[in-house]
């Protein structure tokens, strides 16, 4: 069985809020790590691949790998009925048709009880093979949001050029063209609001804006977000969470002009 | 216009 126990219900409230409008239905993998999720959206441009590690959460139970298959519209609306502080606790039996939500506010003495039934979702399972990236980019998540929704005013796809003069986010469309170029920035006083650039050699690739502007929802979980990149191969847009927990998209790039 | 390629030009079904 699982009982999963999170502090502040608000970590699974904008992990859900950041994905459910990429993919619908999703299986969340408990195993004695923790909890996975990897689903593709209905093109397979763009994976997301969360994983919240067994320490994020206090106590963690979980004695044999469990599936659950969830729809977001359904967790969605349950987890609206938690406080963000609410204690929450899921739990499922094995082999499980429901999974059971428990809301506890730290203060009042309320408790409130869900169950989402459950779906039977056969996801294939991507390999996703490591890479040494040949660039890799930590800036503000907010900086990153704004640009994405900046250029995205312009045009459908940008280009992304790293070089040792630092990162250029650049597009063309319609009614002209626009430019972001960043270089790497250090913040004494506030290191959240760092630009960090490490390059082993120069990188040029375009990619969706309506993608990155999706993923950007992820933006309020992580004060950074880190962008890697490589020739021919998908963008990896990573948001780190407490305890090595992570909430990873790929984006798979576009090519030719 | 520039080509959408898709993840399974890159990741493999596992």
């Amino acid at each position: 069985m699982l009982e999963a126990r999170l502090e502040q219900a608000n970590l699974l409230k904008k992990v859900v809020d950041a994905i459910k409008d990429l993919v619908q239905d999703c299986n969340f993998d408990c195993n004695d790590s923790g909890i996975a999720l990897q689903a593709m959206d209905n093109s397979h441009v763009a994976l997301v691949s969360m994983m919240l590690k067994s320490e994020s959460f206090s106590p963690f139970r979980c004695d044999r790998n469990i599936a659950l298959g969830i729809n977001l519209t359904s967790l969605t609306k349950v987890l609206r009925c938690a406080a963000n502080e609410d204690i929450l606790t899921l739990k499922a039996e094995d082999a499980p048709d429901v999974v059971n939500l428990v809301f506890e506010s730290a203060e009042s003495d309320r408790l409130s009880e869900y169950d989402i039934k459950l779906m039977d979702i056969d996801q294939e399972h991507l390999g996703i093979p490591e890479t040494e990236y040949a660039a890799t980019i930590s800036m503000p998540s907010a900086e990153f949001q704004k640009i994405c929704r900046d250029l995205m005013a312009l045009s459908e796809s940008v280009s992304i050029e790293c070089t040792k003069e630092g990162v250029k986010f650049a597009c063309s469309g319609d009614i002209g063209s626009g430019s972001v170029t960043l270089r790497s920035h250090t913040n004494v006083e506030k290191p959240q609001l760092n630009v960090e650039i490490d390059l082993s050699e120069p990188v040029a690739l375009t990619f969706s804006l309506k993608y990155l502007v999706n993923f950007c929802k992820a933006s309020g979980l992580s004060e950074q977000v880190r962008l890697c990149l490589s020739n021919e191969v998908p963008l990896l847009v990573e948001y780190a969470l407490s305890n090595n927990s992570y909430l990873r998209f790929y984006l798979a790039p576009k090519i030719g002009d | 216009a520039p080509f959408q390629t898709d993840l399974y030009n890159y990741f493999i079904k596992s």
